[in-house]
């Protein structure tokens, strides 16, 4: 799980049975003591794998959405939910979105239209890759040596080679890192288990860089994975999601579905699935 | 539940926020002046704790336990 904290944003992405949404009233509490008030709000994940074990407010969409508009300020009124469908059932994108008008526009302000955000989400890991995530018995390593270890043998490290990258490995195992490379951030989680071997990676850009630049990064994290099964979220106010099926086709990946939505505050939501030629 | 306790997909929260006040806050330091115990509390509420940091003159990016 991961936490960014910039001067005017703050976006935390956390997994397992975790009650992420329960950070919504201390932050805008804490921020409020800081003169700041909260000018948007945007909400994601995909289907969870185990959906029965996830504890209140993440019981279901319709709950998260209800728990989310009660402990939002009555003035960020400009709200969409969706959930965005693929033709691969057990993958669905949630969003949810929230704005006033007036805010709106500063929160324009704060996203520049030329930023997006890329959510990756991949499942069936190559099992011999996903091995790599496993702590070895007898090593005596903590979770930031091993984690080290991990981003070394992995190619991680390789993503982006002009990022300070921050890592940790979990016992048994499991990874987290965090990049930051000037104002942005990657981050990549990983559980390894054969039968729901699960790796995310997220990062942001700009659509003026060159680009190759997603396409070689995207390129990259992928073939760290070899997923079988791969689900792209971008956001944006502009085209990018062109981008993403030129990184992931030449992998052997095929794209299945594509979805397209819009939001208030936060723009054009694209949604494609990924699954290798085989299947 | 996998063994490690993990389920894979993650759950994002983005929030953004502005200064009453134009001239200072959000950009200087902003959000980034949350002390460590205002973290810590606000990720209690998650059931998640820091496990290692690093920042920049742009950020602040903490990994997080779960």
């Amino acid at each position: 799980s991961s936490l960014f904290v910039y001067p005017n944003k703050i976006i935390i992405k956390t997994c397992g049975t975790t009650q992420l949404l329960k950070s919504i009233r201390p932050l805008i509490h804490h921020a409020a003591n800081l003169g700041l008030t909260l000018s948007g709000c945007r909400y994601t994940r995909g289907s969870f794998i185990f959906p029965s074990s996830q504890p209140f407010p993440h019981t279901s969409f319709k709950e998260e959405v209800i728990y989310i508009e009660d402990n939002l300020p009555a003035n960020l009124c400009y709200r969409k939910a969706s959930v965005m469908p693929s033709k691969l059932p057990s993958h669905s994108w949630h969003v949810f979105t929230a704005s006033d008008h007036q805010n709106a526009t500063r929160f324009y302000t704060h996203v520049p239209d030329d930023l997006y955000t890329v959510e990756v989400c991949m499942t069936e890991l190559d099992p011999v890759l996903a091995r790599k995530f496993f702590q070895r018995q007898g090593d005596e390593k903590n979770g930031d040596t091993a984690g080290k270890d991990m981003t070394q043998i992995s190619g991680i490290d390789s993503i982006n080679p002009g990022a300070i990258i921050c890592d940790f490995a979990f016992d048994p195992c499991g990874y987290s890192m965090n990049g930051i490379d000037g104002d942005r951030y990657s981050t990549i989680h990983v559980t390894p288990e054969d039968g729901y071997s699960y790796a995310s990676f997220e990062c942001v850009g700009s659509v003026y860089e060159d680009r190759d630049d997603i396409t070689k990064v995207l390129k990259k994290a992928v073939q760290v994975f070899r997923p079988a099964t791969v689900s792209v979220s971008t956001t944006c106010r502009r085209e990018v999601w062109g981008r993403v099926a030129r990184a992931l086709e030449p992998l052997g990946l095929k794209c299945r579905s594509r979805v397209v939505d819009e939001f208030p505050a936060a723009g054009s939501v694209t949604f494609q699935t990924f699954t290798t030629r085989r299947k | 539940m996998a063994a490690s306790g993990f389920e894979g997909f993650e759950k994002r929260l983005e929030l953004h926020f502005f200064g009453d006040d134009p001239v200072a806050g959000v950009d200087d330091m902003g959000l980034r002046l949350l002390d460590f115990e205002s973290l810590e509390q606000i990720l209690h509420a998650v059931q998640c704790t820091v496990v290692s940091a690093v920042g920049n003159q742009f950020f602040d990016a903490y990994v997080l336990s779960e």
